[in-house]
């Protein structure tokens, strides 16, 4: 464990804690993506099945279980709880043009052809572009929540932090993977745009507007 | 720990 990696789940633990207390708080889920929520779930079953077979650390389980509790409570929030407030029409991102792509990527590129090392490059990969939909809902609706902005920029920083750790791994543990290091690159890409509105807008005190 | 597939990041 180094600090990057510690701060980077740090990171992605308070996001998803932003994105619980948001919805708790506001009693609404105005302006979330069901459909990437529904994408980090699936990163999280696909990539946590070895939660009982392989025992990394206290620290391992107990990240595991919170991430796949929190991902799994969220889209329940969203599509029961208040679903009322659920925005359906702006978020209409096809998953399926990122689940299939996601898969059959996994099943030619990958470290070992098994069922749980293709299962875990799926959702290294379906990670990477899980939070396109709810950038397009963004760009669609043409703002966001301040809080949903922190969301975002805690998850894209935890990745952006994950590829410090990845470097430090290399040089000093000699431990590198070249899939999820392109795929983090490709993920922490994904958000300059919004980190760039991040820092000129909101941490001007100004609402995430996108230019109409 | 028991980690036979060796990975060991969230």
């Amino acid at each position: 464990m180094n600090a990057f990696r510690l701060v980077g789940d740090l990171c992605h633990l308070a996001a998803i804690v932003l994105l619980l207390l948001k919805i708790w708080k506001s009693r609404s889920v105005a302006g979330l993506s069901g459909k990437s929520q529904i994408l980090f779930g699936l990163v999280f079953v696909t990539r946590y099945l070895d939660l009982v077979t392989n025992f990394v650390s206290p620290y391992n389980t107990i990240m595991k279980v919170f991430f796949l509790s929190s991902s799994i409570a969220t889209v329940y929030l969203i599509y029961t709880k208040f679903k009322a407030t659920y925005d359906g029409n702006h978020d209409t991102f096809r998953m399926e043009f990122l689940l299939i792509p996601c898969a059959l990527l996994a099943i030619v590129v990958n470290h070992e052809f098994s069922p749980m090392e293709i299962l875990w490059t799926f959702s290294i990969y379906l990670e990477a572009v899980a939070i396109l939909p709810q950038l397009f809902m963004i760009s669609k609706t043409g703002e966001a929540e301040t809080i949903t902005s922190h969301y975002l920029f805690a998850l894209g920083s935890y990745r952006g932090l994950y590829i410090m750790n990845w470097l430090y791994r290399y040089y000093y543990e000699n431990n590198f993977d070249v899939i999820a290091v392109v795929a983090g690159i490709v993920q922490t890409v994904l958000y300059c745009d919004f980190f760039y509105l991040y820092i000129t807008k909101v941490l001007q005190g100004k609402k995430l507007q996108l230019p109409a | 720990g028991f980690n036979p597939s060796g990975k060991d990041e969230l």
